[in-house]
């Protein structure tokens, strides 16, 4: 791709496809590609091998990554709140946070909180049974707030650290599911006012533009403070995290690499810059 | 939308009866743009442009439409056929048990499929499906398809997480078999299709299954990786067709105008909900118009 002695109408174009079968989404890439061919008319870029660096860190710039964020002292329990559209690994994910958690020899409490899909809380209960860490449920059926209470309730009675909420994955165009997590999220306040203190959106790097819908939908819903990509095992390479850290700002936080327990990494914007294109 | 984007661009053209080369060019950058945003494939996008630019040059504008209209008209028929063509129902012709396997990606929905295509052959076809939990991998996986069957009134085979899935598919069939049930509908774990081992599991699975559908189970939310997806499970198995999931929620959907492109095999259904009673029959006219947006 940058193997020519200039950069030519040809190269843009092969650049143009890199980038929009990354995901990147269209918008975004007109954008990084106009700005290319302002700074080749300006002389400011020549060398096609000056362009791939010029461009990973143009995109690294927008990418926002976040360290651990850490619970302000006397902050106890953690309380983590999982949301997403369906299928995109929230529970799976849960379960390698919980492991991280718990290899920093920390008390960990899981609330199954998806009461609607069929065994979703026998899922959980085997990823709690997996690390050691108890899971707070109740009937299928149930009100998922109750159960985030409970388990919120119970993390401060036995002085947990953490306290992990998965929510049942809905679609964020459903009105009805989108109430019921701000429900979720205002009940969890309840049992411990500033909590959550953290909701993780967990996107699926398969996913094409709809994610930038759902970023907006659910950060509008509930506030979404920090990103889990998922499936990044695959040949996806979740390029429309870049249109939604430029709009919203929200940090990304882990990446899944795997379908084990021990495939969870915090994001490294470098790392995904370089897989990108 | 695309038709105001694309009545701008005739805005400026009056009184033609023809639509001209220059007119064509600025109407099919949009037309690529929307198909780019619905997520519909790069090199497939490319390919169906072409197609639009030699119907649409020298096209006569017809009476009752604007320019714009007319491009739209071109698009619109162009992706219908191109997303129609290949349209057929769901085969289960043959000697029963006629085995069906789904296949797909992490998360994509096929147990909730298994479940919707259970009550669907039973409802609408007056079948006697029998369901086989073949995922030993994902926790609770045969727990999940076995509450699926009882909530749609569908028997399964009790699988167990420590049996290898051949096996089960083996057993399986021979109680389907016995039990006299006229169609078995195979739920196999959710796999990469860069998975040599599992990718090999699925290649096993057909040697023993014949199946007389091999459906490929497909987020209609995926992006530009729907071709390699597509590509590679149609490679390793042969797909004969392709069940689009979670259509109701506002993704264009462009991934299906790209696995059609890329296979050939016609999507023959399409998830609506989260709810059994949620499959609805592929509709070539309706996808068209939603990837146009
Ligand atoms: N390859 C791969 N698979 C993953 C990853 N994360 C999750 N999965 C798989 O994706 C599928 C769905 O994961 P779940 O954790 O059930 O997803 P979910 O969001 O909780 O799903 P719902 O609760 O039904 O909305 C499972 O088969 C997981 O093993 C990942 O990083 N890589
Ligand atoms: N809204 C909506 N949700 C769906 C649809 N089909 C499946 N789902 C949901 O998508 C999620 C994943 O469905 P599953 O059936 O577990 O997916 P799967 O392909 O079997 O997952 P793995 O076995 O882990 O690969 C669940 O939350 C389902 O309820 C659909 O058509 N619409
Ligand atoms: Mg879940
Ligand atoms: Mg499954």
């Amino acid at each position: 791709l940058f193997g020519k002695k200039e950069i030519d109408a040809e190269t843009l174009d092969e650049l143009e496809e890199a980038l929009v079968t990354a995901d990147l989404g269209v918008t975004t890439v007109m954008r990084l590609v106009d700005e290319i061919r302002e700074k080749v008319s300006r002389k400011e870029l020549v060398r096609p091998e000056a362009l791939r660096e010029h461009l990973k860190a143009a995109i690294r710039e927008i990418l926002v990554a976040e360290e651990a964020r850490q619970a302000p002292e006397g902050v106890r329990p953690w309380v983590i709140m999982v949301v997403g559209v369906n299928g995109v690994g929230k529970t799976t994910t849960i379960g390698k946070i919980g492991a991280r958690f718990r290899r920093e020899g920390k008390r960990v409490i899981l609330a199954a909180g998806d009461t609607f899909r069929a065994a979703a809380i026998e899922q959980l209960e085997i990823w709690g049974d997996r690390i050691g860490a108890q899971v707070v449920r109740h009937q299928q059926g149930s009100d998922p707030a109750a159960v985030a209470f409970d388990a919120v309730e119970a993390g401060k009675a036995r002085d947990a650290d953490v306290v992990i909420v998965d929510t049942a994955g809905r679609l964020h165009t459903k009105r009805n599911l989108m109430e019921e997590l701000k429900k979720v999220r205002r009940v969890i306040g309840k049992a411990l006012p500033g909590a959550p203190h953290e909701v993780l959106l967990v996107l699926d790097a398969t996913t094409g533009q709809n994610a930038v819908s759902q970023a907006r939908l659910f950060h509008e819903a509930v506030g979404v403070d920090t990103i889990a990509l998922t499936k990044l095992d695959g040949t996806a390479r979740g390029g429309v995290i870049v249109a939604i850290c430029d709009e919203l700002k929200i940090p990304i936080r882990y990446i899944g690499i795997g379908e084990g327990v021990e495939d969870l990494r915090p994001f490294d914007a470098q790392a995904f810059v370089d897989a990108l294109f | 939308s695309l038709s105001e984007k694309l009545s701008g661009v005739f805005r400026s053209l009056r009184g033609k009866g023809r639509l001209g080369e220059k007119d064509i060019q600025a109407a099919l950058r949009e037309v690529r743009l929307a198909l780019l945003e619905a997520d519909v494939h790069y090199r497939v996008v490319r390919r169906f442009v072409e197609a639009v630019r030699e119907r649409a040059q020298g096209q006569e504008v017809m009476r009752s439409l604007t320019p714009a209209q007319t491009v739209i008209k071109i698009v619109h028929d162009e992706l219908v056929r191109m997303m129609g063509e290949h349209v057929a129902p769901l085969d289960v012709a043959g000697k029963p048990p006629v085995p069906v396997m789904l296949v797909g990606l992490q998360g994509s929905g096929k147990t909730t499929t298994a479940g919707k295509l259970a009550l669907h052959l039973k409802r609408r076809a007056g079948r006697d499906p029998y369901l086989v939990p073949a995922d030993v991998y994902r926790p609770a996986a045969i727990d999940q398809l076995q509450k699926v069957a009882s909530d749609v009134g569908v028997a399964a085979y009790p699988s167990r997480p420590d049996q290898d899935p051949v096996e089960i598919c083996r057993a399986a069939l021979e109680e389907a078999r016995k039990g006299g049930y006229d169609t078995v509908i195979v739920d196999t774990a959710g796999r990469l299709h860069v998975d040599e081992e599992l990718m090999d599991e699925l290649r096993r699975l057909k040697e023993l299954l014949e199946p007389r559908e091999i459906l490929l189970v497909a987020d209609a939310m995926t992006g530009q990786d729907a071709v390699n997806v597509a590509k590679a499970f149609d490679e390793a198995v042969g797909i004969t067709g392709v069940v689009l999931t979670k259509a109701d929620g506002d993704a264009r959907g462009g991934a299906a105008l790209s696995i059609q492109a890329v296979t050939q095999r016609p999507i023959k259904l399409v998830g609506v909900g989260e709810k059994l009673d949620a499959l609805e029959v592929f509709h070539p006219e309706r996808m068209a118009s939603r990837i146009l947006g």
